[in-house]
């Protein structure tokens, strides 16, 4: 964006200057709180049917451990768990052409079932299996 | 709710959620579950026949499914004395995408009072999950052990579909499945409503009901009671109940919100 807006500034050097501050201190920020340096990861999100009220309609389970994948996948992609080919040679695509290339994505490789017993309005009961709501792994795609 | 386990690493920061925030929260788990809603039901005993059948059958998906060393799937209730699991309905439980039971809705003590030797039972399948076909349905009643003077007698239990419910003449009747057991007999009865479930889904306006008609060793009718058929009065856990296994027969496609 700021090269369709070079000509209207009148001051080049200074913009830019203010650009890169920020951009330090967003990395500051970022390395404050690990979170960019962090690799590809499967981390913890447990859904509590409990701590949400429902254990009048919800039978069981009481909860269940969702996971969700988080984390950066950035060359070398080696140390990170179950990177593609695709998604190494994404990374160093990335790496060559940065702004128009984006990184692999830190997504769920392996994902799992679970089932649910729950009453509906009429008092019926359903026991409803619920695929893929479990991450098992994670990986950069 | 977050926390870190030894496995895993965990990056939030544990807050409390505003109520708007949690309403929304809901609402987004709630649609993953493909529920429009939260169900809000009248009764919701646990304790009771269905229920402990369907906690049953939970826990078996469960504990095949459960990983080592996990603990979430932790039963809810005890499970003893609820309805036993046949072999077949194992069968239909690894086929199945769904599984329902349907509460009885006809009230057995006004029936009591104009039937002595039948009973009705009514099942709204209206509410069944979208996109989704019946593979086994059936209709489950408990026996008790009867020890008076028809120990030794055989009963003929009978399950009718009623067709035609005429006013001022019988109903007529489509006989579904048939049972001889022992007045010492304790245990569930089951009656195959598969097809009849099927028909009622495609046609519910023909969903009149059932009927169960005993028989003593004489061919005559009698009050199912003494045969020691739980049908309304007895044991919350040993209440009739119906009970359908459904697969998936479309590609569930979850809407943009």
């Amino acid at each position: 964006s700021a090269h369709g807006h070079k000509g209207r500034q009148g001051n080049r050097s200074k913009p830019q200057k203010t650009v890169q501050d920020a951009l330090k201190v967003v990395e500051a920020a970022a390395d404050t709180l690990s979170l960019s340096k962090e690799g590809c990861k499967k981390h913890e999100l447990y859904v509590s049917f409990r701590d949400l009220g429902w254990q009048d309609w919800i039978i069981a389970p009481e909860g269940y451990a969702a996971f969700y994948c988080e984390g950066e996948c950035a060359f070398p992609l080696n140390s990170y768990m179950n990177a593609t080919n695709h998604a190494i040679v994404q990374t160093l695509v990335h790496f060559i052409n940065p702004d128009t290339v984006p990184k692999p994505c830190c997504a769920p490789t392996q994902l799992h079932g679970i089932s649910v017993l729950y009453f509906d309005d009429s008092s019926n009961v359903i026991l409803k299996k619920y695929r893929n709501m479990v991450v098992r792994s994670c990986g950069c795609h | 709710n977050f926390s870190v386990d030894n496995e895993v690493h965990s990056s939030f920061i544990q807050r409390r959620l505003r109520s708007q925030e949690r309403r929304e929260m809901q609402r987004e788990i709630l649609s993953i579950l493909g529920l429009p809603h939260r169900p809000r039901p009248h009764v919701n005993t646990k304790h009771t026949a269905a229920p402990m059948f369907m906690l049953d059958l939970y826990n078996t998906i469960s504990t095949d499914a459960q990983p080592p060393g996990y603990s979430y799937y932790k039963p809810a209730l005890p499970t003893q004395g609820s309805p036993m699991m046949t072999p077949q309905e194992s069968r239909f439980l690894d086929d199945a995408d769904t599984v329902m039971s349907f509460v009885n809705l006809v009230d057995q003590e006004k029936d009591l009072l104009f039937q002595q030797h039948r009973r009705e039972f009514r099942f709204d399948l209206s509410r069944i999950p979208e996109g989704e076909a019946v593979t086994a349905a059936e209709f489950r009643i408990y026996k008790n052990v009867v020890q008076e003077r028809y120990e030794n007698e055989t009963f003929s239990v009978s399950v009718y579909q009623v067709l035609e419910k005429p006013p001022n003449s019988e109903v007529e009747l489509l006989l579904l499945d048939q049972r001889e057991v022992w007045a010492a007999e304790d245990g569930w009865l089951l009656f195959d409503l598969t097809a009849t479930s099927n028909l009622w889904l495609v046609n519910p306006e023909q969903n009149l009901g059932l009927h169960l008609v005993l028989e003593d060793s004489h061919g005559q009718r009698r009050n199912p009671h003494l045969a020691g058929l739980v049908t309304g009065n007895g044991a919350q856990e040993k209440q009739p109940f119906m009970v359908a296994f459904f697969k998936v027969n479309e590609v569930r496609l979850r809407s943009v919100r």
